[in-house]
């Protein structure tokens, strides 16, 4: 059987959040490792990959590998009804038909128990090879949601351009033009709420807006964002997720004919 | 304008 428990469940609620607008349907597998998942969009633009690391649940039990097909907007919709302090357990069988999601409140007093039939999927995994950047790119999530939010406002792509003196974000459409620069902090150690910019070569590329902002629904799981710039090549954008996991998303550029 | 590329063009499926 597998059974993994999330004593913070408002993380998986998280989790949802960050996918169910980017992908209809996906597989859940199930391994020793943990849980995992990737997935395009319908329109193979952009990807997500996510690991919740087995470590992060208490207990986690994975007797066989299985893969739990899941519609994302149902499972949005039952994680809806988890309270955000709620500790939230995943639970099958080991050939399944279907998924149970139970939910604890803290003091063990109110227990919902949830039942979701599975999908057979037939998912394409995409081989994501490792890549030397040309620019990593660190800064507080909520201020790259900002940046997507404000330049959305002004057109439909975003130029990100990367060199010595630090990255810009501009946008352009029939209304004019907007620009924001950010400039490294003057910090010996990353931390939250600053900018930090690993450049190996300068780099200039163009990114629909829309799916940017779809990838900022991973906010609330992370306070620092990484984009991994490179020319010509999708762009990862990461949130890394105290003690459990990552969710990574790429997306393919916009490319002048 | 720039043209969307999509994403299979530059991860095969493995």
């Amino acid at each position: 059987m597998f059974e993994a428990r999330l004593v913070q469940g408002s993380l998986m609620k998280k989790f949802m959040e960050a996918i169910k607008d980017l992908v209809k349907e996906a597989n859940w597998d199930c391994t020793g490792t943990g849980i995992s998942l990737q997935a395009m969009d319908t329109s193979h633009v952009s990807l997500v990959s996510l690991l919740l690391r087995s470590d992060g649940f208490d207990p986690y039990r994975c007797d066989r590998n299985i893969s739990l097909g899941i519609n994302m907007e149902s499972m949005a919709k039952i994680m809806k009804c988890a309270s955000n302090d709620d500790v939230i357990t995943i639970r099958s069988e080991d050939h399944p038909d279907n998924v149970t999601f139970v939910f604890e409140s803290p003091n063990q007093e109110k227990v919902c128990d949830y039942e979701m039939k599975l999908m057979d999927i037939d998912s394409e995994h995409l081989g994501i090879p490792d890549t030397e950047y040309d620019a990593i790119i660190s800064m507080p999530a909520s201020e790259f949601q900002r940046i997507c939010r404000d330049l959305s406002n002004i057109g439909d792509s975003v130029k990100i351009t990367c060199n010595k003196d630090g990255v810009q974000f501009s946008a352009q459409g029939d209304t004019g033009i907007g620009k924001i620069a950010l400039k490294q902090n003057a910090v010996i150690d990353k931390e939250d709420g600053q900018v930090s910019i690993e450049l190996n070569d300068p780099v200039s590329l163009t990114f629909a807006l829309r799916y940017l902002t779809f990838f900022t629904k991973a906010t609330p799981l992370a306070s620092t964002v990484t984009l991994s710039v490179s020319a010509k090549n999708p762009v990862a954008v990461e949130y890394r997720v105290d003690d459990i996991g990552y969710i990574r998303y790429y997306l393919a550029p916009k490319i002048e004919e | 304008t720039p043209i969307q590329n999509d994403l299979q063009e530059f991860y095969a499926i493995v």
